[in-house]
């Protein structure tokens, strides 16, 4: 098994947010799951290495972000400072051009990618922390008065979906044994894989532009656990002999704000990827906005590794 | 809703929630060294002392009595403002303590009390539930945490014992025409306004790399290959019918977590499908954050 996970390069922590190193020899990567096997068993759930996984993350994701939207915008500027030199009396009308290309080459990288979005917990790794998302509703009733009434049902539909997972597997199972390696085989299974989406060009949805269903903005909500234990223990010290422990606890569970999308740092007007973008441009280029997102990322725990 | 004839107020806003274990042996006053679960040193530092809510960054999990409270605060502040639930998984404490080893039965134990918490909290309050009770006021959307299966992070491909005991514990959430295919792997998807706005949920475990018992997405007697054509054609009919949707499950779809070929599989039709796709949430890695995921490596990579 060890072996196994060994040569996948896999980690094998629960909720682990370490980058292995793929370099480690099979004795020091099992000697390393040992070390943590035992850490867990002593420490519970207690977090190690946070801050240093979401230094990884800066560099290794919002950093390249970062460099392709720069890569796009020096190539843009060079090629307008050549045409400065050359045709400076047609400077409005390339000026234009010169935006509709940058604005395509941004379109394009930014439809390249998806942005998953991973909550905090109710467990205290950090402090508890939940969301509430808000999301366009507008034209909404305009469009369920034009609702395609013509729809199959769902059972039929799935009906027809369990004769396709039927005949998937079956005619998979004849085209290819797991040692075949000729290359026009393997393009054809490829090719008829339909766990492989066939890509198209389609408009984009309203995680790209601001439409119906696009998310607007979240509310982040935390529980200040040293404040309300802190109140909880103080009023059950208090001489008021009124207090039963259930008063107590009703009287100082509180659940706060703990910061809103369109507010520091991320100041985003919708949650939309073009949004992100900027958002990781700032994250990447300002430490002192880092420093405040780690701080959110860690539920205002004070975490440092 | 012309299913059930019914009108619904929307309020364009919904509730993502993670990763909640609770812990039945938390103990308030115990050791914070021995799990919160008892006092074995003499030390009465307050520091090393289990709070009554639990205590940040300590390594245990959640009282009850946070839990509790923080769900009678969100029935209390929320519950009539919101269109949805997004319930991510993870409803048991961590198997960390060898006085108490965690049993399938109590995973399952959890897991139905959370699911009854939650029932009752959005189920429909017009009094009509018990003429139908897939008819929630708000609907709840569960998906599987690898905590949430026993042996942990262990989940072959369904109908098994546990495929059917989470249908048996989700049985308010799920369609009912959508059981058979949930039994087979426990993804499913709801429609919040029917035809128009739907989550996915799915069951993150056959992609993960921590399950031994998958291994990639690539041959097609592995669960993870069956997932992603069932997704693959849920998307082409929804797309069909102009519907947008959101796409959930507990174990986030990243490098480091999926299985490589499930990983660059899944990645090519959540972004096939972004005219449709609003967006992508998850849990497991209790911090807040997001990772933006570039299609492009695993356009090369396939």
């Amino acid at each position: 098994y060890l072996s196994s996970k060994f040569t996948s390069n896999n980690d094998n922590n629960d909720d682990d947010d370490e980058f292995y190193d793929n370099n480690l020899s099979i004795d020091e990567y099992i000697r390393d799951l040992a070390r943590e096997s035992k850490e867990v068993q002593m420490m519970g759930a207690a977090p190690v290495n946070k801050g240093s996984y979401m230094d990884k993350v800066r560099k290794e994701y919002y950093q390249k972000v970062f460099e392709e939207i720069e890569g796009i915008e020096d190539v843009d500027k060079q090629e307008g400072d050549e045409f400065e030199i050359k045709k400076k009396k047609k400077k409005n009308k390339k000026d234009k051009k010169k935006k509709r290309k940058l604005r395509r080459d941004l379109d394009q990288l930014i439809r390249e990618y998806n942005i998953i979005s991973i909550g905090a917990s109710i467990i205290p790794t950090f402090n508890p922390s939940f969301r509430v998302w808000e999301y366009n509703i507008t034209g909404l009733e305009d469009e369920l008065q034009v609702a395609n009434k013509n729809n199959k049902s769902w059972n039929d539909f799935f009906h027809e979906l369990e004769k396709i997972l039927q005949k998937e597997t079956i005619s998979m199972d004849n085209q290819a044994n797991d040692d075949d390696d000729d290359d026009e085989l393997e393009n054809l299974i490829i090719k008829n894989d339909k766990t492989i989406p066939k890509l198209t060009n389609h408009k984009l949805g309203p995680a790209y532009e601001n439409q119906l269903f696009t998310p607007i903005r979240y509310v982040q909500y935390y529980i200040n656990l040293e404040k309300i234990n802190h109140k909880y223990y103080e009023l059950m010290a208090s001489d008021n002999d009124d207090i039963s422990k259930e008063g107590a606890i009703r009287q100082s569970f509180e659940v706060d704000i703990e910061y809103v999308s369109n507010s520091d740092p991320y100041n985003m007007e919708t949650l939309i990827v073009p949004e992100y973008f900027e958002l990781m441009k700032k994250l990447y280029l300002d430490d002192e906005i880092w420093q405040e997102y780690l701080d959110l990322a860690f539920a205002k725990s004070g975490y440092k590794d | 809703n012309p299913s059930l004839n019914k009108n619904k107020t929307l309020h364009g806003r919904f509730l993502h929630i993670t990763d909640i274990h609770p812990d039945q042996f938390y103990l308030e006053g115990s050791d914070i060294g021995e799990m919160c679960h008892r006092t074995k040193t003499d030390d009465s530092s307050k520091s090393n002392k289990a709070p009554i809510f639990g205590k940040a960054m300590a390594g245990c999990d959640t009282p009850i009595i946070l839990m509790n409270e923080t769900f009678k605060w969100i029935d209390k502040n929320l519950k009539d403002k919101i269109d949805f639930v997004m319930w991510t998984g993870d409803n048991i404490r961590h198997d960390n303590d060898r006085n108490y080893p965690r049993t399938e039965a109590e995973i399952f134990d959890y897991n139905l009390k959370l699911s009854n918490v939650l029932y009752d909290i959005f189920k429909d309050s017009n009094g009509d539930v018990d003429e139908n009770p897939y008819d929630l006021g708000v609907n709840v959307i569960p998906s599987i945490g690898n905590n949430d299966v026993f042996p942990h992070n262990m989940f072959s491909m369904g109908p098994t014992l546990q495929t059917r005991e989470f249908y048996r514990i989700w049985r308010h959430f799920i369609p009912q025409e959508q059981q058979r295919f949930f039994d087979n792997g426990v993804s499913f998807f709801t429609e919040i306004i029917p035809n128009k706005l739907a989550v996915i949920s799915i069951n993150t475990l056959y992609l993960f790399k921590s399950n031994p018992l998958v291994d990639n997405c690539t041959k097609k007697n592995q669960p993870g290959y069956k997932l992603l054509i069932w997704f693959g054609q849920i998307l082409t009919e929804m797309r069909k019918r102009n519907m947008k949707v959101w796409i959930i499950g507990h174990v986030p779809p990243i490098k480091k977590n999926f299985q490589k070929s499930c990983f660059d599989k899944f990645t090519l039709w959540i972004n096939e499908f972004s005219d449709i796709i609003i967006g992508n949430v998850y849990g497991h890695m209790n911090i807040d954050h997001f990772i933006p995921v570039d299609t492009r490596d695993s356009i090369d990579s396939i």
